[in-house]
């Protein structure tokens, strides 16, 4: 152990371990996650090499692998609590993302919420066999946040009582989804819903990309691998051309929308439902970047208190970074923030949950807030997260930029956040149409309820007296 | 109206307070920036647009009202005093740090005095030092271990630098003592020079 970090830790005025334990919500909680962690960790099947030292079809393939595994392994230990699989998978990946990542966070998620009883029969054995792998394909190379402009199309032919799927221009070619360029066999496709001549806007359709027998792409589908990105080397982000493909009725995820046999189309009851695997991925976005800025801060402060340099008083020793001022301004204000994040994400987690239980029980009032300060959160705590990790890189001098103090790949990995699941300024002028509609609402009288109910008080601070 | 609020940035549930009245401000002055684009007769789309820097503004102080709320709500369940004393400093601190980032706006609605901002920076100062005995443990308490963390500069045993040179030894381009490049191409160079 290094002498300065010895000194650090018998210099503390609290026990770390009980702030654990506030973090995890419990003690058990604590050595639960600890023991699932270990079996990641004492798993020689998880070892390999450090991934920067790799191509990048060595990292995807290092990557499949890892997922292959981690289901077949969470299987036989029968972990099934969403919470411990998410400890489990956590570690598997580390700081990089896995390779099956949308089909367990999006494909899967979606079929639970958007597919009528008879469809989720059908679909999720599938999935959870791993028959059906699966991605979300929203993004299009032309339109991204903007998804009611989105153009591929979803054509209903009563005569067959199918849909014919197409990518009309080059705009429209489906690009980014993760895992769809090499992995998945089923995409789940957002597109213009056109029946009886009359587009309806965006619908949800599972749509089959390879073949179950031989994983060959099916006709009418042109998809692939995107190339090299700023990071994610591991994953094969990818583009989906449709040309006139042809999906059963049965395959439009029916829950809300429907169309009929005839083709008839029947409306959902809030068109805010669609976004539902959205808004489930912002709220957990809001946790992702707590862990993202405690991990930046935790390796930046360790190496600080390592770290000697320069001179603080003439003759003396090299002090510890760490006892220079301008250094705590920069990292104690991010490790706050983690904190805060933390916090806030184990809200999110807990207002979704509470807020998609109403809305399964058809009760849909509190789906607007949770809308807008899911996107709002999300946009917020990614910006500063996103400085952060730069931050705390470049508070560890040159070795900073070397692969081996993992910030980098923290970064790269990171910074995503702030154009996937929404780009930020388009979130943030989201919450502001709510906070702008609740304002309006309040000056007309209304008594608002939840987080924006402050905008009824006309309460006014005097400035404290110095 | 009813009993005005003393600011007393030494208190976080004050603090909380004034974030709110922020952003209380910055969304009303969005609100009537949007009202006063649509009477000069714009489109609404226009005059949304014309209006995002106020909007983007007045959703970034709401969600910073949230997180501050939610920092000093989650003080409430701690029980354990030594840990409460330590998040109650990170919590001041992070609050702080927003008010001098954002010193305009608190300034402008009148939360706070221009003396108090200066009483905030020397505040800032004196929290810095608070958390300075507690900044090892309180990443300890994250609880992210070397496998997780991947990094040589945080690892918990501190030994940074030897871990950094077994990590070098171990480049692709370390396998063998010299690389083919010298004979392919740097040695040929030589001879012709």
């Amino acid at each position: 152990m290094n002498p300065d970090l010895r000194r650090e830790r018998e210099n503390a005025s609290f026990n770390p371990e009980i702030l654990t334990n506030i973090l995890d919500g419990s003690a058990e909680k604590t050595s639960r996650r600890r023991e699932i962690e270990s079996l990641v960790i004492n798993d020689p099947d998880f070892q390999h090499d450090d991934l920067n030292f790799m191509s990048r079809s060595d990292r995807y393939d290092a990557a499949v692998k890892k997922s292959a595994q981690m289901i077949l392994k969470l299987r036989d230990y029968g972990i099934s609590d969403p919470e411990e699989i998410y400890f489990y998978k956590r570690v598997v990946r580390n700081n990089f993302h896995e390779a099956f990542g949308l089909h367990y966070t999006m494909f899967v998620p979606t079929l639970y919420t958007q597919c009528t009883p008879e469809q989720r029969k059908k679909w999720l054995p599938l999935a959870e066999t791993f028959q059906a792998v699966g991605t979300y394909a929203q993004t299009e190379l032309g339109h991204g946040t903007h998804i009611r402009r989105l153009e591929t199309t979803a054509t209903y032919d009563p005569s067959t009582q199918e849909f014919v799927l197409n990518s009309p221009t080059v705009t429209s070619i489906k690009w980014w989804p993760g895992g769809l360029g090499k992995t998945s066999n089923h995409a789940i496709v957002l597109a213009q819903l056109y029946t009886q001549g009359k587009c309806h806007g965006l619908h949800a359709f599972i749509v089959p990309i390879r073949s179950m027998e031989t994983h060959q792409p099916l006709p009418g589908i042109t998809v692939g691998d995107i190339g090299p990105k700023f990071g994610f080397d591991e994953v094969d982000n990818g583009y989906l051309k449709l040309d006139n493909v042809r999906i059963p009725r049965d395959n439009m995820l029916m829950k809300y929308a429907k169309v009929e046999p005839d083709g008839t189309y029947v409306k959902p009851p809030s068109d805010k439902l669609t976004y539902g695997t959205m808004v489930f991925i912002r709220s957990m976005i809001v946790g992702e970047s707590a862990k993202a800025l405690a991990k930046s801060s935790t390796i930046a402060i360790r190496y600080s208190a390592v770290r000697h340099q320069s001179e603080l008083r003439p003759g003396e020793p090299e002090p510890q970074v760490l006892d220079y001022q301008a250094q705590q301004y920069k990292l104690f204000p991010l490790l706050a923030a983690a904190y805060a994040f933390t916090f806030v994400g184990q809200y999110m987690s807990n207002m979704y949950h509470r807020i998609t239980g109403d809305i399964n029980q058809g009760d849909f009032s509190e789906l607007p807030e949770l809308h807008a300060l899911a996107a709002g959160l999300k946009a917020f705590t990614t910006w500063v997260t996103n400085t952060g990790i730069e931050v705390c890189r470049m508070s560890c001098g040159g070795h900073g930029y070397s692969r081996c103090s993992s910030l980098p790949d923290i970064y790269v990995t990171f910074t995503a956040t702030c154009t996937y699941e929404g780009e930020n300024t388009v979130m943030m002028l989201q919450t502001a149409r709510y906070l702008v509609k609740s304002y309006r609402q309040a000056r007309e009288g209304q008594q608002l309820s939840g987080i924006v109910s402050y905008l009824n008080e006309q309460q006014r601070v005097q400035p404290h007296p110095v | 109206s009813s009993r005005p609020t003393v600011v007393n940035i030494n208190d976080l549930s004050s603090l909380v307070e004034a974030y709110k009245l922020r952003a209380a401000r910055l969304v009303e002055m969005a609100a009537k920036g949007l009202q006063g684009e649509l009477q000069r007769s714009k489109s609404q789309e226009d005059a949304w647009n014309n209006c995002s820097i106020e909007l983007v503004r007045a959703s970034d102080a709401h969600c910073h009202y949230v997180v501050v709320k939610l920092f000093a709500a989650k003080l409430n369940e701690v029980s354990d005093t030594a840990v409460h004393s330590v998040l109650n400093t990170l919590a001041l601190l992070y609050a702080l740090q927003g008010v001098a980032l954002n010193s305009g706006d608190f300034l402008q609605a009148g939360l706070l005095t221009v003396p108090q901002l200066a009483q905030v920076t020397q505040r800032i100062k004196a929290l810095l030092a608070e958390i300075r005995p507690n900044a090892v443990a309180l990443v300890d308490a994250f609880d992210y271990r070397d496998e997780m963390l991947n990094s040589a500069l945080g690892r918990y045993d501190g030994n940074v630098y030897e871990s950094m040179f077994e990590w070098a030894k171990r480049s692709p381009l370390n396998r063998t003592e010299v690389h083919d490049a010298y004979y392919k191409y740097m040695k040929p160079l030589q001879s012709k020079l």
